[in-house]
This record gives structure tokens, sequence and C-alpha cells, in this order.
């Protein structure tokens, strides 16, 4: 079984 | 003052009909270079960033930069309104409120005009600089497609194994397995059906099929998709523009 990682994990905001 | 004419309606229409069901509004960017776009999904996996440059206008002038706050589905609804040949201009003046779209039928003296009720969205915006790449596939979009849409029946995730000479497409699922394997290939008379893999790194990502069911409806704007992998990284997957991209960053699944 997969877990979705999300964008926020890898990309900060701006 | 932003105006911008498109040569042919159908390709805002396939622009918005590719991003409309992944955001329901966004921000249209405008400045003298042209429209840009970035948008979320709501569960912050998968993220938009277009780029619609000047030169895909007929004609195009933003005196100010501009941020137009746009919901999707009704100008999406508007669009349809016009034929695919047909000319399109948007168009909004520095504080405005609403935006004016205009068709021209290029055959009978006809000219449609509407006006979108604009939003004000608040949109966290995610920094996404320059990533490296460890894996560069390109292939005939409607084969990716096709590829999703053949994997998704076996399995919400969606494996891609890339190595030297060859990119694996795989889903597991309840009902069974399937495996699709495709492999560089030159065709000099029809180059748009050609297939080139290029590789730093051996990739072996997973990502959620709805999230790419999404992706590929951007099929129709451009024959080619170009997809970069990099290990436990977002994937990008690029539709080009006659002047400019449709880019989708999605966000991989991994191993609980």
């Amino acid at each position: 079984k997969k877990a979705q990682s999300t964008l926020l994990s890898f990309f900060g905001k701006k | 003052m932003l105006e911008g004419k498109f040569e042919e309606a159908s390709l805002l229409k396939k622009i918005v009909e590719a991003m409309k069901d992944c955001v329901s509004s966004c921000n249209f960017n405008c400045t003298e270079n042209g429209i840009s776009v970035q948008a979320v999904d709501n569960s912050r996996v998968l993220l938009i960033s277009l780029l619609i440059e000047k030169d895909t206008f007929e004609e195009y002038r933003c005196d100010r930069n501009i941020t137009l706050g746009v919901g999707l589905g009704s100008l999406s609804k508007i669009i349809g309104n016009g034929a695919n040949s047909d000319y399109l201009t948007i168009s909004a003046d520095d504080d405005a409120d609403k935006l004016n779209i205009i068709f021209e039928d290029k055959v009978k003296d006809k000219i449609s005009e509407y006006n979108l009720k604009l939003l004000d969205i608040d949109a966290d915006l995610l920094d996404v600089g320059p990533m490296d790449t460890d894996a560069t596939i390109t292939l005939p979009s409607a084969d990716f497609a096709k590829i999703c849409k053949d994997m998704k029946v076996l399995s919400e995730s969606l494996q891609i194994i890339v190595t030297k000479d060859s990119a694996l497409f795989q889903s597991v699922g309840d009902i069974g397995t399937g495996n699709i394997v495709i492999r560089p290939k030159t065709d000099i008379d029809h180059p748009e059906e050609s297939v080139t893999i290029s590789l730093d790194k051996p990739i072996d990502l997973s990502f959620g099929s709805k999230y790419l069911s999404d992706i590929i409806k951007a099929t129709s704007l451009s024959q080619k998709v170009t997809i970069k992998l990099t290990d436990q990284s977002p994937g990008v997957f690029e539709y080009k523009l006659p002047s400019g991209y449709l880019r989708f960053y999605l966000a991989p699944k991994f191993d609980e």
C-alpha cells in the first residue's frame, strides 16, 4: 500500500 | 488594460478544459510578456503551471500587470459558446471586476460578446524553482493518455520505472497486474511519433492514477508530452503550447 505525498513536502510557500 | 486575441478559440478552450477539473478557480497573471497561472488542487498533490507567451496571440497588449481571478467552470461555459475556429479576444481594464470575451466568426458577419465576473482569489503560491531531472521521457501524448487509462483499470497507482533503454509502466491491483514497456524510437517520417528517453539515474516512482487522469486532459494541446522524473520528487508532465506550456507537477506516492 502506498501513501500519497503532497507538494508541500517538496516546495516551500512563496 | 489587457487585450489578447487568439487566432482560434480552440486553444483557450483546450487550456481551460485541461485545467478545470483539477482547480475550480485560479489567478491569471497578465504582464507585457504574456499570461501565466500557477494553481494547486485542493489536496495539494497536483500543481498546474501555465505560460501563454505573448507570441501565442495574434495581437497582445498589457499596459500594466493585472491579476484576473477566474472561475474555470464559468469560463469554460462561456468559451463553449464560441466556435473552435472563431477569433477569441479577451480584455480587461486595469481595475476590472469582469473579463470581456469576444468571439468573431471568420466567415459570417457575427460577433458575440460576453462578460465574466472576476473573483478575488487568495491562493498560496508554491516556490517551484528549477528542479534536477534524473530521467526525461518524451512520447506521443495520445500514447501516454492511453497508458494512463489502461493502467487505471487495475490500480489507483501507476508505477513508472525508467532504465537506460526503456520505460516501464506498471499497475498492480486486486484483479491482476499490467505492464506496458516503451522503448526509444526515431520516426523520421512522423517525428511526432518518436519516443526519446534520456537518463542520468534509474527511476522508480509511483503516482496516483486519479491525478494522472486529470493530467491527460491536456492531451489535445500537444502531440507530445515530456515527462521529467527525479528520484523521490514530484514528476513534471509538460505539454508544449505554440509558444509557452502547460505543465503539471505531481507529488509521488511512497511505501508506507
